[in-house]
């Protein structure tokens, strides 16, 4: 049964897609079975991976509204052991379309759980930002939550609504739901301002701060514009050593005793 | 009657808060009496401004759901001629408060409509990073649009979108709707990618592409940490300038012939 694991924080270009995309290159190059699914109206991951718009037929959209399954939209990427689940702008109406509906927090965890005989090791999910119907879904959904964290002065102020949110979520709908890790983003080990929001979460959160930090790299925001993770675009940069070493220390600390 | 003029990208992080704060901040500095809406719940821009939780008794929520007037809810910051009305975490249930209400996209129109006796010359709606119910009652409310575009490849692809709908709200709930412009931001002259967004945004977008850019500049960054806008944390700073340069571009644009 495959890990699945939500990508999330509400706060905006704070790294969600970026992670989705590259820790899941990573591990896929580590010989997982992977899926990344776009929950995102932008479709970014979507796009960050090369799929048209044009061959976007069936979306995520499609999977919660239960008219299509996973092995039904799931297509290939360029990378090895990687599939993705494509997202069009139609997730955008999911909360006007979805908000009346019966167990409408639970269509995504429905979609997801009968495909138990899915041939993944891990599925990825990359989340809006907002705490709206869709990644409530995502974390109804999920195993855990991956929460990257943009080392500024104003992603530290969501953290706290969001682990609010976390735990609301535990007491309600999804009892089992584990935080895996908050890791940091476009860290600049020279700024002040980085070093400041490494100490304040790692006081803050103590070990759910992964050791990996994700350093700001030139090649990571290149890599999109050429439709593929920066493992590919440039193995050797800081940016790919950062996602695979992130892949490692996330099997390591999932790895059974 | 004042100006109002919604500040929105559903992309994240492309820095919406910092253009709502540093502008209103540099118009204010130029004589115009300003006030920053913020309609965000996770209430950045009052927090970049000094505003702390606790004095957030009336805010934007109240404002909405007509409990508040303007003149009730808005408060001093530390900058001269700069008024807020602050945002909490309640903005996060007005999609599903407000969502069935009668007129539920006019609600921010009809408050600000009545504030016709208000002092102010410009008001700037720091709006959420998604196309929901908070972001439509903000583009149904204001005069125009002002589009913060990050100077990378995932700002680009959500442009369209935003554009598209704009001309919706525009053939609908307020036909008077223009758009003030797009502001290139964190753009940095080295590298390609940046080259590479203003090229396509000016090929698409022709004069609505502001000519100032804001480079990515770590006083931007570090002011809001010090609950100050960047052009009174350090006054000589590329952020500072480009923020006043910014402001006189846009009273030139709007300046009666
Ligand atoms: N480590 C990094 N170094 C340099 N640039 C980065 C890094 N991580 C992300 N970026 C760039 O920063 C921008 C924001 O990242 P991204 O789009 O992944 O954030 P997000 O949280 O998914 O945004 P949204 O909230 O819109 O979904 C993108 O242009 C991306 O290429
Ligand atoms: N020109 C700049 N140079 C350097 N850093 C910047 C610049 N503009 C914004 N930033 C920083 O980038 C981050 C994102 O900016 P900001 O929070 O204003 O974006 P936003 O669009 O309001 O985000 P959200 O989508 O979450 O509302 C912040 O940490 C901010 O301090
Ligand atoms: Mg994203
Ligand atoms: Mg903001």
């Amino acid at each position: 049964k495959p890990k699945i694991m939500a990508v999330a924080n509400q706060k905006g270009g704070v790294g969600k897609t970026t992670t989705a995309i590259n820790l899941s290159a990573a591990l896929a190059r580590l010989g997982k079975r992977v899926l990344i699914l776009d929950l995102d109206p932008q479709g970014n991951a979507s796009t960050g991976l090369g799929i048209q718009p044009s061959s976007r037929q069936h979306t995520t959209f499609d999977l919660l509204m239960g008219d299509r399954t996973l092995a039904e939209i799931a297509l290939p990427t360029q990378v090895d052991n990687l599939m993705i689940a494509p997202a069009t702008q139609d997730l955008a109406s999911a909360d006007i379309e979805l908000g009346q509906r019966e167990g409408r927090i639970r269509l995504l965890r429905k979609a997801l759980v009968g495909q138990a005989s899915e041939p993944y090791d891990h599925i990825l999910v990359d989340c809006p930002p907002s705490l709206n119907l869709l990644t409530v879904n995502a974390m109804v959904a999920a195993h855990s939550v991956l929460v990257p964290l943009q080392s500024e002065f104003f992603a530290l102020e969501g953290l706290s609504q969001l682990m609010l949110t976390l735990k609301q979520i535990r007491q309600s709908a999804n009892p089992a739901l584990r935080t895996e890790g908050i890791v940091l983003t476009m860290y600049d080990g020279r700024n002040r301002l980085s070093q400041q929001v490494e100490q304040d979460a790692r006081d803050a959160l103590g070990d759910l701060v992964f050791r990996t930090r994700v350093p700001r790299n030139v090649r990571i925001s290149e890599a999109p514009s050429y439709a593929m993770p920066v493992l590919d675009y440039d193995p050797v940069s800081k940016g790919s050593q950062a996602y695979l070493a992130l892949a490692e220390e996330l099997l390591e600390r999932n790895a059974p005793i």
